[in-house]
């Protein structure tokens, strides 16, 4: 049992992980666009 | 109980040794363990990554927004329609019977509206109460912004704040956000234009701007605000890549992570 959650919490996070990896890629590509719009 | 006559080189010797009872279900638990403490550091780095990546990301959120607002500055002193607008809200908002306004509906979640349609665009203002004690000039109006600005001027003294739809750019809707001069316990919104995507949830979402401007990313635990972010976020961001040796070092580094954890699973 204890081995079953600590799969589905790893799994949760690792999702969370993906997510925000993804996430920042399109902020920094964001931020990119604004700062050439600067220069 | 040693005997001399044992071959410690007898390779079946383990076999000849009597069984001890329950030796198989102990195995299995030792391996239960194992696999335990394996998943928990396993998890334990995921979730430090997990932090990192939070912070890295409100990072470079509070740097985009800072960027943002610069950049919506330096527009707006090059836009005299801005400022053409700008007056004609103050003279317009000098004119109205607040007292009016406020008696028709006080209640939570829900401002006053007076609606004022233009050549181009629609023009709504709408009275939200608001404790005096909130600096905030955050209104719940259903709808998700993005703050890019906030000013002071010696002719009005109230700080305002600037907003746009974070449907931005394609929603074009933007509002300005200021105490009420005249009842300094409600809050003036000022809408320009008109929501091209669905419409208000009054108490169901919430504004993102305050935690990305002011406080960055809430706390691991908050998967329910982090949740709604996300979303917004994902909304807003536009595809295309460009070069920056500072954040795509730091973004492969977060990435790298990922792929590491993938290539062990």
């Amino acid at each position: 049992t204890n081995t079953n959650a600590l799969v589905d919490e790893l799994n949760r996070v690792r999702a969370e992980n993906k997510k925000l990896s993804e996430m920042l890629t399109l902020m920094c590509d964001n931020y990119n666009v604004l700062r050439k719009q600067l220069m | 109980s040693l005997d001399p006559n044992t071959n410690p080189f007898d390779l079946h010797f383990s076999g000849k040794l009597p069984k001890r009872e329950g030796s198989d279900s102990s195995s299995v638990d030792l391996v239960k363990d194992e696999k335990a403490n394996t998943l928990q550091e396993e998890l334990n780095r995921a979730n430090s990554e997990n932090k990192k990546l939070t912070e890295m990301l409100a990072r470079v959120c509070k740097n985009y927004y800072a960027l943002q607002n610069y950049l919506e500055e330096l527009q707006s002193r090059k836009s005299p329609e801005n400022d053409k607008f700008q007056t004609e809200q103050l003279t317009r908002k000098r004119k109205q019977d607040i007292g009016e306004l406020v008696s028709s509906s006080v209640g939570l979640g829900c401002g006053t509206s007076e609606i004022i349609s233009g050549d181009n665009s629609t023009v709504s203002t709408s009275y939200y109460p608001a404790d005096k004690s909130d600096s905030s000039l955050t209104v719940k109006d259903g709808y998700q912004w993005r703050k890019y600005g906030q000013k002071i001027t010696k002719d009005n003294p109230s700080p305002r704040a600037y907003f746009r739809c974070s449907f931005s750019p394609s929603c074009p809707v933007k509002k300005k956000v200021q105490r009420s001069a005249e009842d300094p316990s409600f809050l003036v919104a000022t809408y320009v234009g008109t929501h091209n995507h669905p419409g208000p949830h009054i108490g169901g979402s919430r504004t993102v701007e305050l935690d990305l401007v002011q406080g960055g990313l809430g706390p691991v635990e908050e998967k329910k605000e982090k949740g709604s972010v996300r979303e917004v976020l994902m909304q807003q961001m536009a595809a295309s890549l460009t070069s920056d040796p500072k954040f795509t070092a730091a973004l492969a580094v977060a990435i790298s992570g990922r792929l590491i954890d993938q290539s062990r699973t």
